[in-house]
């Protein structure tokens, strides 16, 4: 299960949010 | 662009107004939704083939026992300085009065404080609690435990203020609770004119004297349902990412804003994210909550049987405060979560509605919050809340279609995403 992995940085979490705009 | 796609139609699109026009549906043929009324009964089937009709997933009904009371009849009247009907509202879980009603002199009291030093005046008498509205928060404990203070000093009866930050003489109604070593006595709210103005009375030395007649009765508790829809997630189906409002209300007005306005965005998230053809990673899932109103009965029951599965729940999201103008997010959970969270309101910039603030809450998702999962509750522009809560006044010309597509717009950018996102929000 992909649960609080934190194998990405907040960076990538912003990129993948950024897709969404 | 997914948010822009879900805030142009929610908003400008052909989705504009829908959570507005269903919700006066809704509640022009129902009307108000009591705990363990037939009303409420009938709001839930109503709910269920809608859901179903709109082609969600798992359109379904949980069971629960909620509270049953029913005011009855109930009026009371002023006979000393001068007759004056007294307008009321009785207090839910009260009891009633003996049919021939209770007629006592008046002790008006301005606290809790004022109550206990003036404790050896209270004796056999009627007390008005005259309390100013501080917040809700702070003065709502009148309310609460109006009946049982004044039944510790021997009073037969109370008249509490109403709970309200405005009013044109209306009463509030609401949730009250005795103790089991303290005498029940009969509770109700009056206008903040009538507890002003007997204030005025008895600083003046002026006697008042009261009749109070209430047929309030408490039944067996009632079976009643949590209502669920869901779509369901295309790669993480057992993580959820909740939405919610409450179904049932008080039984004055329509509550079309306590909760229907909260209840029919959340189904309006779906709504959107259907009519979208998206399909997010996690299940989004719609609880509309039953009993509410007698502090959060159908959510603790909803928690009791679903926490053994509390960490696929990546977010519990509620509306109760209102539709108003929506000024953003309250959120709780951990660092790490409000920085996604910060990132994720981002995206509703077209609508410049883009604030994360402190504490989530909600009586239906409290229980989630304190075992730790994130929680986000709709912060709206709520300054006319306590006009029209728990009051006749709570009717559907409290709502305005177009701040109901902007809050629905929130809803459904926020939950979607959430849902979609490759990893559950930290904890």
């Amino acid at each position: 299960k992909h649960i609080h992995k934190n194998v990405r940085t907040f960076e990538d979490i912003k990129k993948e949010i950024c897709g969404y705009s | 662009s997914i948010a822009s796609a879900i805030i142009d139609l929610a908003v400008h699109g052909k989705a504009q107004n829908r959570s507005y026009d269903r919700l006066a549906l809704f509640v022009d043929t129902i009307g108000n939704r009591m705990s363990g009324s037939k009303n409420l009964d009938l709001a839930i089937k109503y709910m269920y083939n809608a859901l179903q009709k709109d082609g969600l997933d798992n359109v379904h009904l949980e069971p629960v026992k909620v509270p049953h009371w029913e005011r009855g009849e109930e009026f009371a009247m002023m006979l000393e300085p001068r007759n004056q009907s007294i307008s009321i509202l009785g207090l839910g879980s009260s009891i009633g009065t003996p049919p021939q009603g209770i007629t006592a002199d008046v002790l008006v009291v301005t606290s809790f404080t004022e109550l206990h030093r003036r404790a050896p005046e209270a004796r056999g008498k009627i007390v008005v609690y005259n309390q100013p509205f501080v917040s809700y928060e702070e003065t709502v404990k009148y309310r609460s435990f109006g009946a049982v203070e004044a039944a510790k000093v021997g009073a037969v009866a109370s008249l509490i203020r109403s709970i309200a930050s405005f009013s044109i003489y209306s009463p509030h109604t609401g949730w009250q609770d005795y103790q089991t070593d303290v005498p029940k006595i009969p509770t109700a709210c009056i206008a903040v004119e009538d507890a002003e103005m007997m204030a005025r009375m008895a600083s003046r030395g002026t006697k008042i004297v009261i009749t109070l007649k209430m047929g309030a009765k408490t039944y067996p508790d009632a079976n009643s349902f949590n209502t669920v829809a869901e779509i369901v997630g295309n790669k993480y189906p057992e993580q959820v990412v909740l939405v919610s409002g409450h179904l049932d209300s008080w039984d004055v007005g329509q509550g079309a804003m306590d909760d229907g306005g909260g209840a029919f965005i959340s189904w309006e998230a779906l709504s959107i994210i259907k009519d979208l053809g998206l399909s997010p990673k996690r299940t989004l899932r719609l609880v509309l909550w039953t009993g509410e109103e007698q502090g959060g009965v159908g959510s603790r029951q909803y928690y009791e049987l679903h926490k053994e599965n509390i960490f696929d729940f990546d977010l519990v999201m509620e509306s109760d405060t209102g539709t108003f103008m929506p000024l953003g997010l309250q959120f709780t959970g951990r660092d790490k979560a409000r920085a996604i969270m910060k990132e994720v309101m981002m995206l509703l910039q077209p609508i410049n509605i883009t604030s994360l603030y402190e504490h989530g809450e909600g009586t239906d998702i409290d229980y989630w919050m304190e075992a730790g999962v994130p929680g986000a509750s709709l912060l709206d522009d709520f300054q006319k809340y306590f006009w029209f809560h728990h009051s006749q006044g709570d009717t559907m010309t409290v709502q305005d279609p177009a701040l109901m597509n902007l809050c629905a717009a929130v809803w459904a950018v926020v939950s979607y995403v959430i849902a979609d996102m490759e990893e559950m929000l930290p904890r």
